[in-house]
């Protein structure tokens, strides 16, 4: 399995104006200059799988991962991270499409394929394809030597979770 | 239980001692099990050992090797249980131009098991990419576009 | 002590915007005291503005975007109060290749009024010094050597 | 005033042997590959000056700066940081050096123009030039967001000092 494409609005600095990425099998670098919005990329696929806190993507709170300018916020941030299965999730679909809705009052809808989950729920389906909350497939920038600086009994437990 | 974690910690070790190895040439890393006789008593330590230089304290060793060190872990993990994606934001920033290059093949490989979304800010790892995906900020608002790899031939 | 404190923030303050001004064009950075009626009351906020953005709460701005914010403070602090050396190491981590260029010119300038010991991995900083150093190790111990800089001729 | 020059003698990477490191006015650039102890230079000037904890020089405690090879530690560690005043000093030499050794039980001493000076003696004099511990004119390797990251008191902490 892998990820086909992300479908963002209003999340960060993507505009209102819904956007695709194309990501696709393979080796896809990512490049541009500096607040470019590369960074942001990650975000979008972590806030969307539930994997980060609003402080690793770098938001006070849920809110303010909503795109803003000129004073005025959009109404809401919403990602859809696109999956080619290849029997990655437990389930028969061809395309397993996860997506998240943040509204201004910090609520949060996650869906799968369409269907309304809670995160619990989520986080269990994801599981499933080995994709974990502080799982280490997600490297935030400047996030890489955590690895090194965690004890050595969090070390233990990661290895646990992997076993 | 035990015989699980012990099944993986030996399998995971052996990869990552491989990896460093191949990202370091010359140089060692191994994780040893704080309590040997009972593991869930005690963490792991993570022993580094950079070419031609003895065994150092962890935080001593420099930021590029500490990164290497990540990697070669992040690496090994996947060989036991591999994930369906990777997303490595700037992981080059501390690494010198022989060890991007060194890591940049190393994704290549392993990029015909496993996705890799790589965000970088330098030429080198960009060129081992199958894609580049430019993006650009005009009015606070970000743009997506495509981009030609120049530096290959597409297969 | 109030009067020689506003007077020290009031200067830097200054300069910390018209630095920000010059790393990224279009973009505007400022100090804000918290207690404006009571400065020691409370602390001082930095805020910045990207080009073409608003103002974005500040952990929100990219890796680079903080990184030219936290060196125009340093420049600021530096035109009130110039240290007699700096030292800086892999600040240009975390730039684009434009960004590191204007630093480097920025760096090249101050240099003409205090020392600037600056290490880098990258040559395009490299390519602005005055002198280069090289640093090599063998067998665990490092060597120092001086390096012609090929992308100057010295004046 | 500026840095002309450090004398180190198995201070981390740099071996029993004595090495002169030529400094000098201007800007001076420090290249290598990794590992090769561009950041042990750093390390040697905030050890000679008492501007960093062990922990900023990644060391445990100080007779972890001690350079050791083959399981063999050196007896100490010595780093010398020659200035040339111009003025940077109010003393009336040109020359100003200073050092510290360290030895392998931890005991440190300190001397301007090889005479011992308590560590405090030390701090007054080089305040006199600006040069402080936590001082805004010493980056080290992956530091230069921490001014980003103060709070706001301690950011005003750090103008009140230049003030
Ligand atoms: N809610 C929001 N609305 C509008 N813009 C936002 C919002 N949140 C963040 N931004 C903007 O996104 C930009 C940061 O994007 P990002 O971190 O992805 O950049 P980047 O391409 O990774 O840059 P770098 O190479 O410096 O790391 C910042 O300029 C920030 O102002
Ligand atoms: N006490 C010591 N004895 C011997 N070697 C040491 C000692 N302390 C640190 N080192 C070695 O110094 C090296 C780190 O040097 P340093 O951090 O200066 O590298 P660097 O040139 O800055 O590399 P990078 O570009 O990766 O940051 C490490 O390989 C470490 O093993
Ligand atoms: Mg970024
Ligand atoms: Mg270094």
């Amino acid at each position: 399995g892998y990820i086909e494409k992300l479908v963002i609005e209003g999340f960060k600095s993507y505009g209102r104006q819904r956007i695709e990425i194309p990501l696709g099998e393979g080796f896809i670098a990512v490049v541009g200059p500096n607040g470019a919005g590369k960074s942001n990329i990650g975000d979008a696929i972590s806030f969307a799988l539930g994997i980060a806190t609003s402080k690793a993507l770098r938001a006070k709170n849920l809110s303010y991962l909503i795109f803003s300018k000129d004073g005025e916020k959009a109404d809401y941030a919403y990602v859809e991270v696109h999956f080619k299965n290849f029997g990655a999730f437990p389930v028969p679909e061809e395309d397993v499409i996860v997506s998240r809705k943040v509204y201004r009052d910090g609520r949060s809808v996650f869906r799968i394929n369409g269907q309304v989950v809670k995160e619990k729920e989520l986080s269990d389906f994801l599981s499933k394809a080995g994709i974990y909350e502080n799982g280490y497939n997600v490297v935030l920038q400047g996030d890489i030597i955590r690895f090194l600086k965690m004890t050595p009994v969090e070390r233990r437990k990661l290895i646990e979770e992997v076993a | 239980k035990l015989k699980a974690f012990l099944k993986a910690y030996e399998q995971i070790n052996k990869s990552f001692s491989k990896i460093f190895a191949r990202l370091s040439p010359g140089g060692k890393a191994f994780m040893q099990l704080e309590r040997e006789d009972e593991p869930f008593e005690g963490g792991i330590n993570l022993v580094v050992k950079p070419r031609g230089k003895e065994v150092q304290y962890l935080e001593a060793i420099s930021g590029g090797e500490k990164t290497l060190g990540a990697l070669s872990l992040i690496f090994a993990l996947q060989d036991y249980k591999p994930s369906i994606f990777y997303y490595f934001d700037e992981v080059d920033a501390h690494l010198d131009e022989a060890n991007a290059r060194t890591v940049g093949e190393l994704i290549k490989e392993r990029s015909q098991t496993a996705q890799f979304i790589v965000v970088t800010l330098r030429e080198v790892l960009a060129s081992f990419a199958d894609k580049l995906i430019g993006v650009s900020s005009r009015g606070g608002i970000s743009k997506v576009f495509p981009l030609k790899n120049l530096t290959h031939s597409p297969y």
